[in-house]
């Protein structure tokens, strides 16, 4: 799995 | 988008509704924390940075304004309707939920950037920024029934964001390690209180706590 993240949640 | 994310985001909205009106109707700011409002603004500011550099979608932009101005604009409420004769309840010293939040931040980071610390930190603060709050709770004994379904909807959004989180991991193999875990523990940090509103307004009774 991706471990970094798009940020793309509240 | 799934269905937690989004009943996530509609019960976190309904809670700050929930506040504004109970606030204004009242026309009393008895028995909320201003320093976890004003925690919130901290938290809402330092997390949606990426306003003016990342475009994720229409829903998103909007509800980020969203929270950063409803939640300036509890706190100028609040200070609107505060009685300065009041005997205060809210003690907690928060400048150590400040502190600690921005440690955390320093220690877990995706990336050491000003705007990744920053949001790290927001998440941190966030999972614990509801404390002061249930102080006040503690210490006020007893609580509007709107107060309590206002801190009720408010911890529901977190905790709705873990089954998304999970749905995500198998879906989309996406797994935010921070947002997870300062995800799980602002849930625990509302278990007392879920438990104690379970007990007491679910099944109808007077909010008061031992």
């Amino acid at each position: 799995p991706k471990v970094q993240t798009s940020h793309d949640e509240l | 988008m799934n269905i937690f994310r989004i009943l996530g985001d509609i019960s976190h909205l309904i809670s700050i509704l929930i506040l504004i009106h109970a606030v204004s109707t009242t026309k009393s700011a008895q028995g909320i924390s201003l320093k976890t409002q004003a925690a919130y603004v901290v938290v809402f500011v330092s997390r949606y940075l990426d306003l003016f550099f990342r475009y994720v979608s229409l829903y998103n932009t909007l509800m980020k304004l969203f929270f950063i101005v409803s939640s300036i604009y509890v706190v100028f409420l609040l200070n609107r309707y505060k009685k300065n004769s009041e005997k205060t309840n809210d003690i907690f010293p928060v400048w150590y939920l400040f502190g600690g939040a921005f440690v955390f931040a320093l220690i877990f980071n995706y990336e050491f950037s000003i705007v990744e610390i920053l949001w790290s930190f927001s998440l941190w603060l966030e999972s614990v920024a509801i404390i002061p709050q249930l102080v006040v709770l503690q210490r006020t004994g007893e609580a509007q029934l709107l107060t309590t379904h206002y801190i009720f909807a408010l911890g529901l959004y977190r905790a709705l964001y873990i089954p998304n989180w999970i749905y995500r991991y198998y879906t989309e193999g996406r797994m935010d390690k921070i947002a997870v875990i300062s995800g799980i523990l602002q849930t625990i940090v509302y278990s007392d209180f879920f438990y104690i509103y379970y007990k007491k307004v679910v099944k109808n009774l007077k909010f008061k706590l031992p």
